[in-house]
């Protein structure tokens, strides 16, 4: 790091090893291979565990209201801003996961701040944490230079860190105390059997009830009915290793890993600390330009952010949605104008922009759609076309549509071009017992509605039978997995046949036409998929039974067309229909 | 626009990395004709026979 003394050396690299110390059986524990042969730490590359990092205060060059950004991996924290000053003081601290062979390098940038135009980044440093640790120094506190961005050699300041180990027992005994705390409902300091078997039911452990009385008495070591903090502490370290305790994470409902124990408590550590507002710098962002955005920061206030996962309600903080593209396995940004993002925010994720929703805005909605559907359907929009094509670039492949531009003569008829055929191979095509992608989309897919509404559909009166309506019962649905596929205006907008049977009904429900778009279905405010216009279609299958296929209009789309028909025997991969503009 | 397909209870065995992203909150970009999933229904239940283990005589 910027300043370090090389911590390569063999001295830097004792001393970890004696800072490590308390590690060692730990980590022997858990990297123990199956031949129960020991693995040994063998160097300080070997390092896994917690860095508790603090930015405690900057010297800068000139007065002004600071912020620092820590980006480490695939993730950015801040601080809060400064006061006006030239000595900055923050003191914000973030615990950080140090894997094996994962991030060891911290990037720290200082930012002054403006309310109208954007931050300026003034100075940054690179601070290598397995260095800082195995630095064998008396004083807690490291001063690094702050370097000109520009001219990488000129000093435009300093910045005080600090940054240690977390002992992992304490790591695990500070779990078991906030465990203890948030299960004590009596406040007595223990845990009672009944408080026990609500705790082992939060971690997803489905045990019963003989086993759950089983660990209890084995927990009470001093048998006095109770699991004080240091039973309690004692029974997560051992039984963990023999039978997990502890399958998924009882704040974000992540299912973890098991084998893995340090991860788990790292997780869980990391998960209640996001919930309870004990971490300083506030996370969620990818990158230290997004992280010093005010607007993007006051923003990240209203929507839910988590920092331990990417992807986590990605969807709903960043105006850049992020996907992971199937094909190429990699995530890929979806890019949506700023603009529109403040104002979907503003309408959708605030009781008061609902508000306004109730007050015509639905009105206002259709009538838009309605505009916009005769605009896209005249001559004069073709023009927009190429324009169009020049903002998707790299995201339109003209060479698979089934006819060159001059064919279209509106931008309507360009929005539901066909493509050429086998330009969407199917998958397992003489195999009806496989079902495929409906469209090509941004997907998510759920084993059944409550996962759906854990992690993606936060509107609160979402239901199975709000989506059919009122003509179709739930009933055969109740408890089945559901596939939600999301089209981005420069996809092919037509949708085909998941699965091969016979169409049985389709069912027309008149409704809004609110956006689609994730930074609504995040929305505990409204429900779009229930008060959306839309088509119900149910399709009769040899393999999965009856399937509801149910097409949803949106703001601008609100034309849905089918070209198969009722009563009508459909093989997968057909073409079902498609959206066009118009209410 | 969007589509949203619900299948009945216990049918379908949803591909793992559809449903991995997901759980993360993480959108998966998919193109019409990929692999979604497949029936968990015996091949008893549907009465339609294997045609992968038939021979022809």
């Amino acid at each position: 790091g910027d300043g370090g003394d090389g911590g390569g050396s063999s001295g830097g690299k004792s001393r970890l090893r004696q800072r490590l110390s308390l590690h060692h059986r730990f980590h022997r524990r858990r990297s123990r291979p199956d031949n129960g042969a020991a693995a040994l730490l063998k160097s300080a590359d070997d390092f896994a565990g917690i860095a508790l990092l603090t930015l405690r205060s900057a010297e800068m060059g000139f007065k002004d209201r600071w912020l620092a950004c820590v980006s480490f991996g695939e993730q950015t924290f801040r601080t809060a801003i400064s006061d006006h000053t030239d000595k900055p003081a923050w003191n914000a601290e973030k615990k950080l996961l140090l894997e094996r062979n994962g991030p060891r390098i911290a990037r720290i940038s200082v930012y002054e701040t403006n309310r109208i135009s954007k931050n300026n980044l003034i100075g940054y440093c690179e601070l290598d944490l397995l260095e800082v640790l195995a630095k064998d120094s008396e004083s807690e506190s490291e001063i690094l230079n702050l370097l000109d961005p520009s001219k990488s050699d000129v000093v435009v300041g300093t910045i005080m860190v600090s940054c240690s180990v977390e002992d992992p027992m304490e790591t695990e005994k500070s779990f078991a105390r906030r465990i203890l705390s948030i299960m004590d409902y009596n406040e007595d300091g223990k845990l009672s059997f009944s408080e026990f078997s609500d705790m082992m039911n939060a971690f997803g452990n489905q045990l019963a009830a003989n086993k759950k009385e089983e660990l209890f008495k084995a927990a009470d070591i001093n048998g006095d009915g109770a699991v004080s903090m240091d039973e309690l502490a004692g029974l997560l370290a051992i039984q963990q290793e023999k039978e997990p305790l502890i399958n998924c994470c009882p704040v974000c409902g992540e299912v973890l890993h098991v084998s893995d124990k340090l991860n788990t408590v790292v997780h869980l550590t990391l998960c209640f600390d996001e919930g309870s507002g004990n971490q300083i710098m506030t996370g969620g962002f990818l990158t230290d330009k997004q992280a010093s955005s005010g607007w993007m920061f006051k923003l990240s206030e209203w929507a839910h952010v988590s920092s331990y996962d990417i992807g986590l309600n990605y969807g709903s903080s960043a105006s850049n949605i992020l996907v992971f593209d199937r094909r190429t396995k990699r995530l890929v940004e979806e890019i949506i104008d700023g603009k529109i993002v403040l104002s979907m925010r503003a309408i959708y994720q605030s009781k008061f922009g609902l508000g306004l929703i109730d007050t015509g805005a639905k009105e206002i909605l259709q009538s838009i759609s309605e505009k916009q559907g005769k605009k896209m359907n005249s001559v004069e929009s073709a023009e927009d076309i190429p324009k169009f094509l020049d903002f998707f670039k790299d995201q339109i492949n003209m060479a698979e549509v089934k006819y060159p531009l001059e064919h279209f003569k509106t931008f309507n008829e360009f929005f539901i071009r066909e493509l050429k055929p086998g330009a969407r191979p199917i998958a397992a095509m003489e195999h009806d017992n496989v079902a495929v992608c409906a469209a090509d989309s941004r997907l998510m897919a759920f084993n059944n509605v409550e996962d759906s509404t854990r992690f993606w559909i936060k509107g609160k009166k979402f239901s199975i039978q709000g989506l059919l309506g009122n003509e179709i019962s739930s009933s055969s649905f109740e408890g089945g997995a559901l596939v939600i596929f999301r089209l981005a205006p420069q996809d092919y907008h037509r949708f085909h046949l998941p699965v091969t049977g016979i169409i049985e009904q389709f069912v027309n429900i008149p409704g809004c036409l609110f956006t689609v778009n994730p930074i609504a279905v995040n929305s505990k405010y409204c429900n779009v998929f229930a008060e959306n216009k839309r088509v119900v279609s149910i399709i009769s299958t040899e393999h999965f039974g009856k399937v509801a296929f149910i097409a949803i209009g949106a703001t601008m789309v609100g034309s849905i067309t089918f070209v198969k028909q009722e009563g009508e025997r459909v093989k997968k991969g057909d073409e079902f229909g498609y959206f066009s503009f118009g209410g | 626009s969007t589509v949203i397909c619900v299948f009945e209870k216990d049918v379908i065995d949803l591909d793992k990395d559809l449903l991995e992203n997901s759980s993360r909150s993480l959108e998966t970009l998919v193109s019409v004709g990929m692999k979604l999933g497949v029936s968990t229904r015996k091949q008893a239940e549907t009465g339609m026979p294997n045609l992968e283990k038939m021979v022809l005589e």
